[in-house]
């Protein structure tokens, strides 16, 4: 199951829909300082289920919503998803005769957030399921956040072996 | 699950051996499982010692060279179970120009044979150089990100105009 | 005691407002003390909000943003005290070009300003051409480091040769 | 008073004598990975009397001597000292009528370190009060380690409080 992009709104510092294409081999990603380049992959891993607020970097979870700007107010909705070709046809049963997955998470200010696949709701634990079967997921080691590279080198010996877990 | 695992840690050994040296252009390091009664329990000790130097402990390596062990051990698991996507945001920041380049030679060797699919967020012009698209994010309107697509003079403009 | 700490901080909260706008060009920033019976007791807390940019957690804040506040914050306690001799050991590394030209601005005035003597750590090219001298650290002999006195070609061909 | 020079010998991976020159503006340190700039900082910080040796990023104090190299034995003693000019005369008063004053610490291994200055041997309460009466120290702010800018920011404000202390 390979990815194929990345549709954010209303989420951290992408206030406007922002669509990022994910293709085969190295796609690079620039910019100055404080301009949204770790955002996205905040976003990447809340869509696969990240249920940390600290992990997003902030206090609550709906600081992961637009928070405003000196020129525009705050928004009360953020929404990702995250598009998936299914050519393999390795997706859960029910939605295994579509060519594509799009598996959505959407929160709501002081309301929680939802998940849905398709456009048809599910819970959290079958978006959960559904990467972890693909070899991926909010915690996986293939996601290294800003200043976390040496972190692997730093773990205790019992925390390394997630890694080698994720091999198995 | 155990003859899984035991499995996995031989071929991610192999991988992290080859991956290592390549990375330091010589050197050795290995991994190996600390005692358990079952290994499901145990944890993975790493030893590494970069060209001339004498195996030490982990936390004796500099900041480059811790970088560049991880990522041999990361790719190592790669080749043995890859993700769908791989991101590696400014993994690439304590490293010098050598082993900058010895990187990215590393990722377009993954990018090539594996299926995995990278997302590279870089300040090094060195590293945007090597990669297949490029992506620029800017605060044109300041707070509010947009996502460009941008070529490599592109993000030389994008770098000057912070 | 009290009134040194009060005094300090007075003067430490004038320079770091004027630090952080002049590293980020433009939005504010503040220390403030927490609520205690005793100012000796109070702890310090930091807000901080780039220009355009409402204020928020401190943790939001990018790598880049955070490295630079944390210098406006160090740089202001050294004009009220300087220390005799101040470490930076890649500060620069989370920083794009735009930033490490502002770093280098404000790192020389503080030379020039204060009796504060520098030594700055870097694999940037921008901030190796701003010191006032360079050194060199090699292993020619691998495992053994060497220092030597290199001007800022010597350390280009140091970069190149790693 | 100022500092003028660091001088090593078989401290980590500085196996031969070698002086770095403490000198007035802005001196930059450069070199290839692993080839020794961090053990530098820590030089200085473990003559001013650092006693972690986590600080010191290893497992033990005697991890700072020597350890070897595939072409080189290992040595049983390291020493470093840090030279400071005494125009101001600002020195304790056993040293105060000294133009230089020369801090050096030196471990043997197995045998722990001792501090001398001038030659003659001093507590390390001498020398951690020589450097505090200098404002500075091994843990002063203004020694800031790889990795570790953003210390400042993610510290809890009660630790920040240290900041402000040495600005008073
Ligand atoms: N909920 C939110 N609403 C609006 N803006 C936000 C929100 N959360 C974070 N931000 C903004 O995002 C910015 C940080 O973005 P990010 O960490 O992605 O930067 P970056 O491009 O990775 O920078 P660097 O190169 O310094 O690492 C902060 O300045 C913050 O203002
Ligand atoms: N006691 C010791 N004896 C011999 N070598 C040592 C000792 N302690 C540390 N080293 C060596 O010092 C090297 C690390 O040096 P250091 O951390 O100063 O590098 P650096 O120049 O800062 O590199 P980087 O640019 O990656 O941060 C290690 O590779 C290690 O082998
Ligand atoms: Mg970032
Ligand atoms: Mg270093």
């Amino acid at each position: 199951m390979h990815f194929t992009a990345l549709r954010l709104v209303g989420f951290k510092s992408f206030l406007e829909p922002t669509e990022l294409e994910i293709a085969p081999g190295l796609t690079g990603v620039v910019g100055p300082n404080g301009c949204g380049k770790s955002n996205l992959v905040e976003a990447l891993r809340w869509v696969m289920g990240e249920n940390s607020a600290k992990r997003m970097r902030g206090g609550e979870m709906d600081d992961v919503i637009f928070g405003g700007s000196t020129t525009r107010p705050a928004r009360n909705l953020a929404e990702v998803s995250l598009v998936m070709d299914n050519a393999g046809r390795t997706a859960p049963a029910q939605f295994n005769e579509a060519e594509e997955l799009e598996v959505t998470r959407r929160i709501e200010r002081g309301q929680g957030s939802d998940y849905r696949i398709n456009n048809k709701g599910v819970r959290a634990k079958d978006v959960a399921l559904l990467f972890q079967d693909n070899g991926t997921g909010p915690h996986s080691a293939s996601l290294v956040s800003q200043g976390r590279i040496g972190a692997l080198i730093a773990a205790k010996p019992t925390e390394r072996r997630q890694l080698l877990e994720e091999a198995a | 699950a155990r003859e899984r695992l035991m499995d996995a840690y031989g071929q991610v050994q192999a991988h992290f051996k080859r991956l290592f040296t390549e990375l330091f252009g010589g050197g050795m390091a290995e991994i190996k499982l600390t005692e358990a009664e079952d290994p499901l329990e145990a944890g993975l000790e790493i030893i590494a010692s970069p060209p001339g130097k004498k195996l030490q402990n982990l936390s004796l390596l500099s900041g480059g060279e811790q970088a560049l062990t991880s990522l041999a051990l990361l790719f190592a698991v790669f080749l043995v179970n890859p993700s769908p996507i791989c991101v590696l945001d400014e993994v690439d920041a304590p490293l010098d120009e050598a082993n900058i380049d010895r990187f990215c030679n590393l990722l377009d060797l993954m990018a090539r044979e594996g299926k995995t699919r990278f997302m590279v967020i870089t300040h090094q012009r060195l590293t945007m150089s090597r990669m297949d698209r490029l992506y620029g994010v800017t605060m044109a309107e300041k707070g509010v990100s947009q996502l460009v697509s941008v070529d490599l003079s592109g993000a030389e403009a994008l770098r000057e105009a912070a």
